[in-house]
């Protein structure tokens, strides 16, 4: 028997202080210990670390805080296209999807695909789709969509209609 | 990019990654996330990866396994894989990387070479440590 253990990321980048209120920093670490204690209540009532994983992600997908889920990056034509992927180390078994644009939580349909489907990996629409067979909840695009997504991306096509594309900084292309 | 490495009491191991992608990223561009092996890997007895960054470079380096490779094949711990990986590897390309990684035994990696990386990790020691910046 192993004593168990979780770690989990929001993603790295510059971090620059005029990004986020301190009020937006401190909620974005309350969202991460909340996403660490729904990983970590599964694993000390014995659960598994695939549904700890899972439940960790989902936590994050649901934050307006992280590039994932509501929150998410628009494309250059002004829509979120996700991607997300599970593995067991147990069994090697993966499922993933990407480019998906309605369902609500991504890792949760790269579940699907895992458990209930012969794919290790769909795409687009049909993923959709899958998903949604499978009974996982699913929103319209704008869902996944924040205000400062919505600035970030306009920041960059002024960029490239000025033709200072080249001089972005990592925050204004990650976040 | 969000992601989670976990270890259970029966010693299995997992890792789930998701992600936006890129801020005015081309439609249909696919990054490392979805793609096994590249941005998660997860193997019972060596370790279990979430990666995040500049997803071309992880899919050419196939980073996440290359963290399992160098445990597996090259004796390596958890900590020389992955500060190899991100602090030899990436920042030779000069890409922002980071990454969260567990081994067999519990122990929780997360280096980063860019200014930030927003992360946390309960370890076999049951304390809850929740960090974004470099200190």
């Amino acid at each position: 028997m192993s004593l168990p253990a979780i770690a989990i990321h929001g993603g790295c980048g510059t971090l620059a202080a005029n990004l986020q209120s301190e009020a937006d920093w401190a909620q974005t670490r309350a969202h991460l210990e909340a996403a660490l204690r729904a990983g970590w209540k599964i694993l000390t009532a014995g659960g598994s670390a695939l549904d700890a994983v899972e439940a960790a992600v989902v936590v994050l997908e649901d934050s307006p805080h992280f590039n994932a889920g509501h929150g998410a990056a628009l494309t250059e034509q002004s829509v979120h296209e996700l991607d997300a992927s599970i593995m067991d180390g147990a069994t090697l078994a993966a499922g993933g999807v990407c480019t998906v644009r309605a369902i609500r939580n991504p890792i949760r349909a790269a579940r699907a695909v895992m458990d209930q489907s012969d794919c290790v990996l769909l795409s687009g629409d049909a993923a959709d789709a899958f998903a949604r067979s499978k009974g996982l909840p699913t929103v319209a695009n704008g869902y996944f969509t924040t205000e400062r997504r919505v600035q970030a991306l306009a920041s960059l096509k002024a960029r490239a209609a000025r033709g200072t594309i080249g001089l972005a900084s990592e925050a204004e292309r990650h976040g | 990019t969000v992601g989670a490495v976990a270890l259970d009491r029966q010693g299995d191991l997992a890792a789930a990654t998701s992600t936006g992608g890129f801020n005015n990223k081309p439609a249909g561009r696919v990054g490392d996330t979805p793609i096994v092996g590249a941005g998660t890997y997860a193997r019972n007895g060596v370790c279990a990866v979430s990666c995040t960054g500049q997803g071309e470079v992880f899919m050419r380096r196939v980073a996440a396994y290359d963290v399992a490779a160098r445990m597996s094949y090259g004796g390596q711990t958890l900590r020389q894989a992955t500060d190899t990986l991100v602090f030899d590897v990436m920042s030779g390309h000069k890409i922002g990387a980071g990454l969260i990684a567990i081994d067999a035994f519990g122990q929780v990696c997360a280096p980063f070479n860019t200014l930030g990386m927003a992360r946390g990790w309960i370890g076999t020691d049951g304390v809850l440590n929740v960090a974004t910046h470099k200190d």
